[in-house]
Order: structure tokens, then sequence, then C-alpha cells
């Protein structure tokens, strides 16, 4: 028996907000310690990895660990169904090939439960090595998904820069070229606010925006991003889901032939 | 000319 229930539904709606645009299928891992998701793009240029911890749900019950394959066009269509106030509860038996949904109103007077058929879906987990980055940039998520929005405008690519004095973001098309720089700030009162470097040493890698504008869907996750970066490994975008877990998203970087 | 390299050429399958 599998039983999840999150007080908050609007936020797994954001977190499928997140992905639903890059993948088109994905499996939930369900196990003691939480429920994860790792699966890449289509195009296998890019990976997510979803990880919520047992302890940020209101209840978790998880007897024996499982595997639920969710089509995600078909997941939004029972989130929609949901009010931004509501209570979810997910089940599965043991072995189910279908999944509920049980959705209740904050007085409880409205309770509605959407059942949606299970998915064998033929994974591969990817093993993602540990890395020291050169780069660690933390800046506020809306301010990157202004940026990314737009450079986008002009590019295709996006050249990410980062030296001990700021982050630079810089495009070139066909109409000309954008720059973008952020510097380190010393505003510590507000966290949420500040941009924030840890380097060891400068790097510059190019990245699709396509990809990078998909990622940026995470932003009402949480106030703060996390880029990493190091010379010839992916990017990784790192959004906190406050309380919950994390979602990272992985992409290649575009490199010289 | 910069080509778009694949996720799978720096994680490999567990």
């Amino acid at each position: 028996m599998f039983e999840a229930r999150l007080v908050n539904s609007a936020t797994f709606k954001k977190i499928l907000d997140a992905i639903k645009d890059l993948l088109d299928q994905a499996s939930f891992d369900c196990s003691e310690s939480g429920i994860q998701l790792q699966a890449m793009d289509n195009s296998h240029v890019s990976l997510v990895s979803l990880n919520l911890k047992s302890d940020g749900f209101d209840k978790y019950r998880c007897d024996r660990s499982l595997t639920m394959g969710m089509n995600l066009a078909s997941l939004s269509k029972v989130f929609r169904c949901s009010g931004s106030d509501d209570t979810v509860t997910i089940k599965a038996q043991d072995d189910a090939d279908t999944v509920t949904f049980m959705f209740e109103s904050k007085k409880q007077e409205k309770i509605s439960d959407y059942e949606m058929k299970l998915m064998n879906l033929d994974q591969e987990h990817l093993g993602i090595p540990e890395t020291e980055f050169s780069c660690i940039i933390k800046m506020p998520s809306a301010e990157f998904a202004r940026i990314v929005r737009d450079l986008s405008q002009f590019g295709e690519s996006i050249v990410i820069s980062c030296t001990k004095e700021g982050v630079k973001f810089s495009t070139q098309g066909d109409i000309g070229t954008g720059n973008v720089k952020l510097a380190q700030t010393n505003n510590f009162d507000k966290e949420e606010e500040s941009v924030i470097i840890d380097m060891q040493e400068p790097v510059s890698l190019t990245f699709a925006c396509q990809y990078l504008n998909l990622f940026t869907k995470a932003t009402p996750l949480s106030n703060q991003v996390t880029l990493s970066m190091c010379d010839n490994v992916p990017l990784v975008v790192e959004y906190q889901i406050p309380d919950l877990g994390h979602l990272c998203y992985y992409l290649a970087p575009k490199i010289e032939e | 000319k910069l080509s778009q390299k694949s996720i799978t050429s720096f994680f490999k399958p567990n």
C-alpha cells in the first residue's frame, strides 16, 4: 500500500508544471524514504531529477517500493481538477495498474477522486557522478527566468561566464548581441534577493536557450535558484522545494567540435 | 562551430 498526503496540493501542481513541458512521461519511484523521479527529455540533452522526502508529506506510507509510470499530460489533467487550497492524497495498492488522487477542499465540503491508469515505462536510470564544481551561483529564480527569457529573443544559445567579479549571460544572433552582467551582492539581510558566487576557477559554457527556458518553469517553486558549472560538464540548475525536497535539471553543454 | 552534446555522453546508465 502506498499513500502520500500533501495539504498543499498546489506544490505538486507547480512541480508538474515544471516538468511537463520537458517530459512526456516519467516514472515516480516511491520508497520508504520518499518519491524520486529521474528522466531525460526526448532528445536526451537534459535530465530531470526530482526528490521529495517522505517526512515532507503530511502523511506518508509506503509498505513496498513501487514504480508508477505516468503520462504527464494525463496527470496535468487530473491536477487541473484540483482547487488551489485543496489537500491531495495519492494512493496505490501494491502491484496496482492504477493510481488514485483524492482532492479535499479546506472545509472538506467537496471531495473528488480521480483514478488514472499507470504505464509500464522502459526506464533507464543514469548515474550522476560527484563533481567538484568550479562555480556555484545562487541567485533569485525570477531574475534567472527574466534573463533567459530576454536573451532568448536574440539567439539560440546563452554563454554563462562566471568569474569572482560576477556572472555574465551573453547571446548573439542575426540582429545583434545581448549581455547581462550580475555582480555579487552584499545584501546579506535579504538572502532571497542576493547573488552569491562561490568560485574556485572561472568557467564559461554555452547552453541551449530552449532548455534553460523550460527549466525556468520551476520558478514558482522557489525564490532562489542555484547554477553549478564546471568545464565540460553538464550545468546543474537546482530549485529547492521548501520542506519537501528539490528539483534539479542537468543540461549538456554545447561544445566545439 | 558548437555542437550540442547529449546528456548520455556525460552520465552513463547505472
